[in-house]
C-alpha cells in the first residue's frame, strides 16, 4: 500500500480503439438536474451537472497543462477558462490534482504527447490514451507509464477508479490508494462526502465521457459512490475521479458554464473559478500528424491530400493506381517516373523503336541505323526483331521503321510473319531445285551403258550386207 | 464577464495536506 511500483504490470483496463472513423459530430453535452438520496434524511437532493460524450477520443481529446505548454514546469494556476481559450477547446473541465501553495502538478501527465508530470510509480487511479488509440483505466506501474513501443499520448492521474469494466470498483479502489495509510481518515471521507465532483472515462463504444456535477463540499453535490452510480447508468464503462471541490470548473465554448463553489476575493456573495493546473479538453479533432505530413490539409480530423497521388489517412503514401507504374518506373507526387526505356502514364509503353533512355529522350546511334536496346542505347541490343534483322545481316534506316508508340504489335508480328514466309518460300525452292537436279541425274545415268543399233530388219526382203556382218560377227559393235 | 480572483475555500483533499506519501 502507498509503496509506489516501478516495474512490471498493474490492474488496469485498455479498451481498443474504435475502428474506421465515422464521420465526424462534435462533442455532445447534456445538462441535468438529478435527485440523489440524502444521507440520514428521507428527503432527496438535488444535482446539477454535464455530460459530455466526444467520439474519437484520440484526435478529440487533450490533457493540458495550465496555460499552455511548460504550464507544469513552471507550476502555472491558471483557470480552466484562459487554459482551454488558448488551446481552442469546445468543451473543458479541470483535470488532475495540484498543490495549491506551491502549483506543482501531481500525478502522471502526459500532454498530447509530451510527459510533463510522473508519479514515479505511486499508485493512484489513472486514465490515458496510447498512441494506437487505447483508451487505459487505472493503476500503472511506472515502467507502463514510460512504455516506448506505444506510449501514451494523453494520460492524467485522479484519486479513486470509479468504474472498472461496468462494475462500481470504489472498494478496491481504497485498498489500492492508501487507505490503511489515511491519518486522520480523510480518505474515508474524501470518497463518502458530497461535493462538486468531476470525472473522466469511455463507454462501450469507445468514447469519451466527461462528467461534472455542481456542490460544495458538506452541503450540496454527490459523492463518489453517487458518481460512480450515476456514470454507471449512463452506460459508462471505465471511470476515475478527478479533482473536485473548488476546482470543479466547466468551460463551454470558452465560458465558465458551471457554478463554481469557491468564493470570490473580493465579494464572498459571488461565486469565482478557482486558478487550477491541468485541464481536460474536446477539441475538434486533430490530425496524425497534425500538418498531414505536409501532403494535405487537416479538415475536421480528417486529411484531405494534395494532388493526384498523394494518399493514405495522413497523407504519407504514394499512389499511382492499381497498376503501380506498371513495375516500370517509381510513383512520385507528380505521377509515375518512368525507368529508362519506359514511356506512358503507367510506364506501360517501351520505347519507340530508334530511341531510348528516359523518357525515351534519345535517339539512337547504331551504325546502318539498327536499333538500340530502349533502356541503354547500346547497339548490340537483341530483341526478338532486331534478332531477325541481325541475321539477315541488314537494318532498317530508323526512317523506314514504323513508330512503335503507333503500331508495336503490327511491326513485330508484320516482320516475323513476312520472314517466315520468306524462309518457307526459300525453302520450297530449294526443295523443287534439289528435286529437279537429282531427277535429271537419273535419267543421265540410264543414258550412260553401251547400246546397239538396230536396223531395219528388212529392206525388200532381204538383209543388206551390214547387218549380215553384224549377225556374223557378234562383236562387232557402235560405242556411242 | 469579469471572474475574480476565488478564496480557494471550497478543499476536497484526498489525503491530509501534511501527508507525504513517501514509500514505506
Amino acid at each position: 500500500d502507498c509503496r509506489p511500483v516501478r516495474n512490471g504490470t498493474r490492474p488496469h483496463e485498455s479498451w481498443p480503439p474504435p475502428g474506421r472513423a465515422r464521420p465526424h459530430r462534435g462533442p455532445v453535452v447534456r445538462r441535468f438536474v438529478s435527485y440523489f438520496p440524502d444521507s440520514g434524511n428521507v428527503s432527496r437532493r438535488a444535482v446539477s451537472g454535464h455530460l459530455t460524450v466526444a467520439a474519437a477520443p484520440l484526435r478529440s481529446f487533450s490533457v493540458l497543462e495550465p496555460g499552455g505548454p511548460g504550464g507544469c514546469a513552471a507550476k502555472r494556476l491558471v483557470t480552466v477558462e484562459e487554459t482551454a481559450r488558448a488551446a481552442g477547446c469546445l468543451v473543458a473541465q479541470n483535470g488532475g490534482f495540484f498543490r495549491m501553495d506551491t502549483g506543482e502538478c501531481l500525478g502522471n501527465i502526459v500532454s498530447n504527447g509530451d510527459q510533463v508530470g510522473s508519479s514515479g510509480g505511486l499508485q493512484n487511479a489513472q486514465f490515458g490514451i496510447r498512441q494506437d488509440g487505447t483508451l487505459v483505466t487505472g493503476y500503472l506501474s511506472e515502467e507502463e507509464v514510460l512504455d516506448t513501443k506505444n506510449p501514451f499520448v494523453q494520460l492524467v492521474s485522479g484519486v479513486v477508479w470509479l468504474l472498472r469494466n461496468g462494475e462500481v470498483y470504489i472498494k478496491e479502489s481504497e485498498e489500492a490508494e492508501c487507505d490503511k495509510t489515511q491519518e486522520t481518515g480523510s480518505f474515508s471521507k474524501f470518497v463518502n462526502v458530497i461535493s462538486a465532483r468531476t470525472a473522466v472515462g469511455h463507454d462501450r463504444e469507445g468514447r469519451l465521457v466527461l462528467f461534472h456535477a455542481d456542490g460544495q463540499t458538506e452541503q450540496r453535490g454527490i459523492n463518489l459512490w453517487d458518481m460512480a452510480d450515476f456514470l454507471k447508468k449512463q452506460g459508462v464503462v471505465n471511470a476515475i475521479n478527478l479533482d473536485g471541490g473548488g476546482s470543479a470548473t466547466f468551460v463551454v465554448n470558452g465560458t465558465v458554464s458551471n457554478y463554481p463553489s469557491d468564493h470570490c476575493k473580493d465579494n464572498s456573495m459571488w461565486r469565482c473559478p478557482r486558478r487550477i493546473s491541468t485541464v481536460v479538453c474536446v477539441h475538434e479533432p486533430r490530425c496524425n500528424p497534425p500538418d498531414c505530413n505536409g501532403h494535405g490539409t487537416c479538415v475536421q480530423g480528417t486529411c484531405h491530400c494534395t494532388g493526384h497521388f498523394w494518399g493514405g489517412d495522413d497523407c504519407s503514401i504514394l499512389d499511382c493506381g492499381p497498376s503501380n507504374c506498371s513495375l516500370h518506373g517509381l510513383c512520385t507526387e507528380n505521377g509515375c517516373q518512368c525507368h529508362a526505356g519506359w514511356i506512358g502514364s503507367n510506364c506501360s509503353q517501351v520505347c519507340p523503336l530508334g530511341r531510348y533512355g528516359p523518357n525515351c529522350q534519345y535517339a539512337c546511334t547504331c551504325e546502318n541505323s539498327c536499333l538500340c536496346d530502349p533502356k541503354s542505347g547500346n547497339c548490340n541490343f537483341t530483341s526478338t526483331v532486331q534478332d531477325i534483322l541481325s541475321q539477315v545481316g541488314q537494318c532498317l534506316g530508323t526512317s523506314m521503321v514504323p513508330k512503335n508508340e503507333e503500331h508495336p504489335y503490327f511491326t513485330k508480328t508484320a516482320w516475323l510473319s513476312l520472314t517466315l514466309a520468306l524462309a518457307l518460300l526459300l525453302l520450297l525452292s530449294a526443295a523443287a531445285n534439289v528435286t529437279f537436279i537429282l531427277g535429271s541425274r537419273a535419267s543421265r545415268r540410264r543414258l550412260d551403258g553401251e547400246y546397239a543399233y538396230h536396223p531395219l530388219q528388212e529392206m525388200n526382203g532381204e538383209l543388206n550386207s551390214l547387218e549380215k556382218e553384224q549377225q556374223g560377227d557378234p562383236t562387232f559393235s557402235i560405242k556411242d | 464577464l469579469s471572474t475574480g480572483e476565488s478564496l480557494n475555500d471550497d478543499l476536497l483533499l484526498p489525503y491530509p495536506r501534511t501527508r507525504t506519501r513517501l514509500p514505506r
